[in-house]
């Protein structure tokens, strides 16, 4: 499984939550407008929080972040 | 299998649930309006709790949070 | 395999009900309107019980629960 | 596998029978009108028997229980 | 895989037939009209014979028993 | 996989054939009209074979078996 | 995997081939008129060849055998 | 996996090809016009040639074969 | 995983290459028009080349070969 | 899983992440306009970064990177 | 899984790129106009490049290569 995150403005970051008994933020990215982040759950991965204006693709369909 | 949920709101509150014997809450993660969190069903968690308004996306189709 | 339930009143109590020989109760979550609850069928829980007027998302469509 | 049952009138049973050479009634789970209960088959229970007048929801479609 | 079988009469009744070499009946569960019964085919159970007038609703489409 | 049967006159038979390296009935099965017989490949049946009027359904869509 | 064959004529002849490095009939069946046969890909038979007046069904649709 | 071939004239020739390091023909079929046979990719057969004026059924749709 | 080729001039030739480290032709069919093939992916080849005028349909849809 | 990228501008980069605890550029692949790139998640890489005019194809749908 | 690329001009390169820790060429294939070839990914090759004039077919939909 992976999703697709496309940022619509400046600093969008994407983080990473560990998986396990414990939930803390493990790796956080930046992206820039009109990057384009692929990732997938793994091992370390159970979880993933979205900041920002960005375009997030997912097997239940697009949802579009941010305060508007 | 994974869901994603999107605040509506600011405070609205994500709650994973322990597998197991025992149902417990083992985390709670908050979530501020426009920001979106993608989560996975794991070894620790079997049962999720959403509080506030906020779009969930799921393989069952959408549901709106909140007590509107 | 899971079900996503949303309480459309104060008061809806989803339980869950022991696999294996004995079928009782082992943990009943109480949900506020507007709560959304996402579940498995696990290890524990084989069969699981909503009361009140609730929204449950399923494979097989969606069955709203109560007394109208 | 699970079904999904709504009673549709007081007194709904939904029985168990045993999985294996012989076939007994196992739990009898009575449900009161506007009560849903979705349940699995299970290394216990191989087949389910349905009385009263109750809306089920199966893989091969909707069935309506009851004498009328 | 599961059949699911409402009873349109009293009197239907559900005749399961023994896996392996041999080919007998194992056990047989009448249904008054209205009741539902849903089975699977297990370790035990290769092939079921339905009789009176029934629904049945299969992964291959529903068929309505009975003389008429 | 299962096939599902149902006799349109009196003495429909079902034929099971054995599987492995002879081929011989090892069981025959008879229906009369308007009963349904559901039924599975196993360990011990590779072919089926069906005589007279009746319906079957299969993965590859419904025949209609009989001399006409 | 099975193929459904319905007999349009008497005669219609179902020959099973061996699996191995050697291919040879190994089962020879033959259908009259209205007669279904419904059989499996197995440890002993890889190829079937069908002779005479028959519908055949598998899973890349219907054909119709015979001279005409 | 297994293919559909109907033979659309006499003298339809069907080839299986060996798996492994070489590559060579270890088995032909001739099928007379009307005649169909079936057959699946095996431990021996990971090629197949088919010479002559016939329809081919495979997942990836139709073919006629032939020189016109 | 199966692909099929149907030539449609004499002289298509299609090439085996080799899977692992080293990518070299181990095997060249040459088709003459009208005359399909069909061939899997295997143990030893991972990639296949087609030259000439041929219909090639895979999973991906069709494509015709050739220069023109 | 594979993901499909197709520069739309010289100097489109395809940055691979690490899979593990640590989440590193572990390659970085330049892609000049018109060229193609096919790439899967491996044991090594559970993440990827786009950045450029590029057209980047994935099982959600097709999604178009760059400022604009 | 695997891909289908069709040169529409003469010295289209497909190139296979390394799996595991290092990312490297290992073999280049030169197509000219109207070859077709057929790929896997494999155990050798996690990334592919694709240069010049070619319609590449993926599971994801169709791509033209080239600087137009
Ligand atoms: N550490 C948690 C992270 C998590 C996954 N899904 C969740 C849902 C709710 C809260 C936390 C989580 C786990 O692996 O289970
Ligand atoms: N601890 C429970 C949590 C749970 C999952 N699904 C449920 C349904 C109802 C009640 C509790 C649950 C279990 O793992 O089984
Ligand atoms: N303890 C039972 C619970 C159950 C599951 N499905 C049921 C259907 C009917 C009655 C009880 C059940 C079991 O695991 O099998
Ligand atoms: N004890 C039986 C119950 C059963 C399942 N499917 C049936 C169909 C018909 C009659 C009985 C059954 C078994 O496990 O096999
Ligand atoms: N004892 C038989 C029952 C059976 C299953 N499918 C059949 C088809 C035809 C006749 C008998 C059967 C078996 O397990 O194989
Ligand atoms: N004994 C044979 C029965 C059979 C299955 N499919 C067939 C097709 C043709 C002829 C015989 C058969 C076998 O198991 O293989
Ligand atoms: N004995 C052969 C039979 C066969 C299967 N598919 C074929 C295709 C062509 C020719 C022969 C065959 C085998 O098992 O492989
Ligand atoms: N012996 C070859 C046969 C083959 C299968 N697919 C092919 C494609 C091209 C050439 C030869 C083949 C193999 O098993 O791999
Ligand atoms: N020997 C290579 C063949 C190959 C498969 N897919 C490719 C893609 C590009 C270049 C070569 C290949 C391998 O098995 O991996
Ligand atoms: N090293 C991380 C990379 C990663 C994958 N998915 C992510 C989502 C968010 C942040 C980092 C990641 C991991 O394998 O888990
Ligand atoms: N050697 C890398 C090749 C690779 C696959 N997918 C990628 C995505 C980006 C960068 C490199 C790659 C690996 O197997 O993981």
């Amino acid at each position: 499984e992976y999703l697709v995150v496309k940022a619509l403005e400046d600093g969008v970051t994407i983080i990473g939550l560990t998986r396990g008994k414990d939930t803390k933020f493990h790796h956080t990215e930046k992206l820039d407008r009109g990057e384009i982040m692929v990732f997938q759950f793994t091992e370390h991965t159970s979880a993933i929080k979205i900041r920002g204006h960005a375009e997030v693709l997912t097997k239940h369909g697009k949802v579009i972040g941010g305060r508007d």
